[in-house]
């Protein structure tokens, strides 16, 4: 209903809503958050935060947010860093941000491409809004310490590689970024996608995704399997899964086009 | 059909000769100010898909800005003016207008599917204060 205040320190019911108001209130709502309509593909199946992905943008909801745009945002040695060991770098980018996207890791298999002891991970980036433009982007990966039977000790390198063709099961790989890890490191570790991202928004039909590749600190052609050295995949523990996170900053441009057009 | 006509006019009477009056100031009438108003995204029931927040409060303008116009109102100077040309002939030029002075953003975090989610600035969603335009 629609309720006012009274004069006296009371708020009084001045009005109820009837169910088509309602309807009509819903999607002005709506408009306003930029969303046509509400989500139809969770209406069935509500997803769940207790993802990767979702936790992360919830830990920087609660812990490295400024109150609202006139604040200035907390210093960064004065938020928490919370579980995702966010890094100085990150809280820049957070501060810049008008938008931060994630995206779930999937495995997007094409016939006839051999993945070798890699992974590819592909990501589904055809909901970035088209008057965002990129500021960074980065891929992040748990690595668990306490794997069972594992082989591979010793530092290890991780390198990621954007997927360029697949002709022939053949892959053509470019080179996007690269960190080492020591033997015992565990938590998340966070790759630099921005190029990646920026390439994938703007030629949707060539996104192949990437490819992950792990080799010792010491034999580069000696591939290993990122399960073995501790990487969780995207089928190992929902909390823990890969993910990619997108820091975007809104055109004034081409928002106050969208807001004409309303 | 007269009875009609009459009535129409009747009705009509005080918009033709005040067209600027506020309906929500018949209710109440008081100066300008700034009143609570709660969004809440929980009521909306879309907390199955907003994370966070459950709601937030938006807060709104309402009320009169009526002559003289003073300093907490927070009235512009073209509100002055506004208010003068109003009283030189009332029926034809509204007063000034009780609106947002400064507003502030909020963040917003949803799915966008049953994977991926977004953390979203609004800007200008929380009135701040208010005043006469």
């Amino acid at each position: 209903g629609v309720y006012v205040d009274n004069g006296f320190d009371q708020t009084v019911v001045h009005r109820v809503v009837s169910q088509h108001e309602k309807r009509e209130l819903e999607h002005e709502f709506l408009n306003l958050l930029g969303l046509p309509d509400r989500p139809r593909s969770i209406i069935d199946m509500p997803p769940q935060v207790k993802r990767s992905a979702p936790k992360f943008l919830l830990d920087i909801y609660k812990n490295a947010l400024g109150e609202d745009e006139e604040e200035k945002p907390a210093a960064h040695h004065h938020r928490k860093a919370g579980e995702f060991d966010l890094t100085g770098q990150d809280l820049k980018a957070i501060d810049q941000s008008d938008v931060i996207m994630t995206f779930a890791a999937h495995n997007h298999h094409v016939p006839g491409v051999r993945h070798e002891r890699g992974k590819r991970l592909w990501f589904d980036v055809s909901e970035v809004p088209p008057q965002e433009y990129i500021i960074g982007a980065e891929l992040r990966l748990y690595r668990s310490a306490d794997v069972k039977g594992r082989k591979n000790h010793g530092s290890h390198t991780i390198t990621v590689y954007r997927v360029l063709k697949t002709e022939n099961g053949t892959r053509e790989l470019q080179y996007v970024d690269a960190i080492n890890m020591t033997t015992n490191q565990e938590g998340w570790l966070t790759l630099n996608v921005t190029g990646a991202l920026d390439h994938w928004v703007n030629n949707p039909d060539e996104n192949r995704g990437l490819y992950l590749s792990v080799h010792p600190a010491d034999r580069l052609v000696h591939e290993v399997r990122p399960e073995d050295i501790g990487i969780v995949e995207f089928r190992g523990d929902p909390d823990k899964q890969p993910f990619m996170v997108g820091y975007f900053k809104s055109s004034g441009i081409r928002e106050s086009k969208v807001r004409q057009k309303r | 059909d007269a009875r009609r006509k009459k009535k129409s006019e009747s009705t009509n009477w005080d918009y033709k000769t005040n067209p600027y009056t506020d309906p929500g100031a018949t209710f109440y009438s008081r100066t300008c100010r700034i009143q609570t108003l709660y969004v809440s995204f929980r009521d909306l029931q879309w907390q199955d898909w907003i994370i966070a927040p459950d709601g937030y409060d938006a807060y709104y303008c309402s009320g009169e800005c009526n002559f003289p116009l003073n300093a907490h109102m927070n009235a512009t100077n073209h509100a002055i003016v506004q208010t003068l040309v109003h009283l030189l002939n009332p029926g034809k030029v509204p007063k000034p207008c009780c609106a947002p002075t400064k507003l502030s953003a909020i963040s917003v975090l949803y799915f966008l599917d049953e994977s991926n989610v977004i953390l979203k600035k609004y800007k200008n969603m929380v009135v701040k204060s208010c005043g006469c335009h």
